[in-house]
Formats: structure tokens, C-alpha cells, sequence
């Protein structure tokens, strides 16, 4: 038996805006320590890594381990059934072929059931190689998001250049070029609006524009936004999930030729 | 002129 209530189920509403334009499907791997997820991009340009720790969950039972392939687009109909203030409850029997979402109304007078059927999936599992990154950027998560919806509108492609005065991010196309420069912040009141650079090294990467604004579709999730770049390896943009997890994404450099 | 490279010459599966 696999059962796991989250009260604040906009969480996971919110979670599967975050991935269901970049993946057609992916598979649950739902075990005692909570839920994980795995799935790269059909192009194989990137990867996310989806985390929910078991802590995070009002209820959480997972006798054994089980894999719940889903298609994402039919689970992103059925989350769209849930209200906002609505708890969100997955569960299924061990070796089933559906999962059924619970939706309960904050007063419980109204609960709707919706059960979808699994998918058998054949998802090679990456092995993400541990890293010590050279620069650590943390901004706020719409300032992100704003940043690259701006630059998409002069390329292909986005410069993040990290020094320690801060970080650039830069497009240059048919109408012109397009930079801005963040500097790190001094005392800010809110936490959560502080630009935070911690650089060993300076680090500039390409990255393509088309991407990093479907990531930036997990805006919602949190305030902050967290970028891990060196030199030649994938970037990673790490959004908290509240108190129960995070979602990361993995996008891999464009090179010259 | 710019390329995308895979994720999976990256990450290898397990």
C-alpha cells in the first residue's frame, strides 16, 4: 500500500506546471523515505531530478517500494480538477496498475476521487555525478524568470557570466544585443530578495533560452532560485518545494563549434 | 554558430 497526503496539495499542482512542458512522462519512484523523480527532456537536453522528502507529507505509507509510470499530461488534467486549498492525496496498491488522486475540500464536505491508469515505462536512470561547483548564484526566483523571458526575445541562446562583483546574463541576435548585470546584494530585509554569489572561480556558460524558461515555470514554487555552474558541466536551477523537497534541473552547455 | 550537447554526455546511466 502506497498512500501520501499533502494538506497543502497547491504544492503539487504547482509541481506539475513545473514539469509537464518539459516531460511527457515519468515515473514515481515511491519508496519509505518518500517520492522520487527522474526523467530527462524528449530532446535529451536536460534533466530533472524531483524530490519529496516523506517528512513533508501529513501522511505518508509506502509498504514497498513501488514505480508509478504516469503520463503527465493525463495527471496534469486531474491536478487541474483540485482546488487550490484543496488536500491532495495519492495512493495505490502495491503491484497496481492505477493511482488514485483524492481531493478533499479544507471542511471535507466535498472529496472527489479520480483514478488514472499507470504506464509501463523504460527510463534509463542517469547516475548525477557529485560536483563542487565554482559559482553558486541564488536570486529571486521571479527576477529570474523575468531575466529570461527579456533576453529570449533577442536569441537562441543566454551568456551567464559569474564573477565576483555578480552575475551577467547576456543575449545578442538579429535586433541587437541585451545584458543585465546583477550585483550581490548588501542587507536586504526580505531574505528571500537578496542576490547571494559565491564564486571560487569566474564561470561563463551558454545556455539555451528555450529551456531555462521552461524551468522557470517552477517560479511558483519558491522565491529564491538557485544556479550551480562550472566550467563545462551541466548548470543546475534548483527550486525549493517548500519545506518537503526541491526540484532540480539539469540543462547541458552549448558549446561553439 | 552554437551546439547543444546531451545531457547524457554528462550523466551516464546507472
Amino acid at each position: 500500500m502506497f498512500e501520501a497526503r499533502l494538506v497543502q496539495g497547491s504544492l503539487l499542482k504547482k509541481v506539475m506546471e513545473a514539469i509537464k512542458d518539459l516531460l511527457n512522462e515519468a515515473s514515481f519512484d515511491c519508496a519509505h523515505s518518500g517520492i522520487l523523480l527522474q526523467a530527462m527532456d524528449n530532446s535529451h537536453v536536460s534533466l530533472v531530478s524531483l524530490n519529496l522528502r516523506k517528512e513533508g507529507f501529513d501522511k505518508y505509507r509506502c509498504d514497498r517500494n513501488i514505480v508509478m509510470g504516469m503520463n503527465l499530461t493525463s495527471m496534469s488534467k486531474i491536478l487541474k480538477c483540485a482546488s487550490n486549498d484543496d488536500i491532495i492525496t495519492m495512493k495505490a496498491q502495491d503491484s497496481a496498475d492505477t493511482v488514485t488522486f483524492v481531493f478533499e475540500s479544507p471542511n471535507q464536505e466535498k472529496v472527489s476521487e479520480y483514478e488514472m491508469k499507470l504506464m509501463n515505462l523504460d527510463q534509463d536512470q542517469l547516475g548525477i555525478p557529485e560536483t563542487e561547483y565554482c559559482c553558486i548564484i541564488k536570486l529571486p526566483s521571479g527576477e529570474f524568470a523575468r531575466i529570461c523571458r527579456d533576453l529570449s526575445q533577442f536569441g537562441e541562446s543566454i551568456v551567464i557570466s559569474c564573477t565576483k562583483e555578480g552575475v551577467k546574463f547576456s543575449a545578442a541576435g538579429d535586433i541587437g544585443t541585451a545584458n543585465i548585470k546583477l550585483a550581490q546584494t548588501g542587507t536586504v530585509d526580505k531574505e528571500e530578495d537578496a542576490v547571494i554569489v559565491d564564486m571560487q572561480e569566474p564561470v561563463t556558460l551558454t545556455f539555451s533560452c528555450k529551456y531555462l524558461n521552461m524551468f522557470t515555470k517552477a517560479t511558483p514554487l519558491s522565491p529564491q532560485v538557485c544556479l550551480s555552474m562550472s566550467p563545462d558541466v551541466p548548470l543546475v536551477v534548483e527550486y525549493k518545494i517548500g519545506e518537503i523537497g526541491h526540484i532540480r534541473y539539469y540543462l547541458a552547455p552549448r558549446i561553439g563549434d | 554558430i552554437m551546439s547543444q550537447k546531451s545531457i547524457t554526455s554528462f550523466f551516464k546511466p546507472n
